[in-house]
């Protein structure tokens, strides 16, 4: 028996850029 | 110390993003990249534990000196508006709130991609993620 490939789920969060502000205090 | 700073998205693009890639919501939800709306990340994001949305204003897009298919854009982020500038492929989309998906070069991020895509413009104010404070 073969099993189905599995779609590939991506979390919503990695769609979103990462964007890190400096820190100022 | 400088008040901006300088972050590098991947510089290939992710396979996410191609239409029809699916995504998975904080609730569990699945939605196709395509169908993805302003409210899914919000609400994703205030059921996040440790990430919240902020808000990112275009305030300029040049292309990159080191290679013509990349741009430089710089965002204003958040109420401190502080500033970041990323560098990406021209077509890699940006979320813009309550518009959708949009990109330096839409032509090329619909042709690459099939994504629905808009021009991402100056004003234009994006998505993005940062830790919440875990005080």
């Amino acid at each position: 028996n073969v099993e189905p490939r599995s779609v590939p789920v991506f979390p919503w969060h990695s769609l979103v850029p990462f964007l890190a502000p400096t820190q100022s205090d | 110390p400088p008040s901006s700073s300088s972050t590098v998205v991947p510089t290939s693009l992710p396979p996410y993003f191609i239409k029809g890639s699916i995504i998975q919501l904080a609730d569990g939800e699945l939605k196709r990249v395509e169908d993805l709306k302003t409210e899914d990340f919000i609400q994703s994001a205030e059921i996040s534990s440790d990430l919240k949305i902020d808000s990112s204003t275009v305030e300029r897009i040049e292309g990159s000196i080191s290679a013509s298919n990349f741009a430089v854009v710089q965002f204003s982020v958040g109420e401190h508006r502080a500033q970041v500038s990323v560098e990406v492929l021209v077509e890699y989309p940006f979320f813009v709130f309550g518009q959708g998906w949009s990109s330096c070069c839409p032509d090329r991020t619909t042709q690459l991609l099939e994504l629905p895509c808009t021009k991402l413009s100056v004003g234009d104010v994006c998505i993005s993620l940062t830790l919440k404070n875990l005080r």
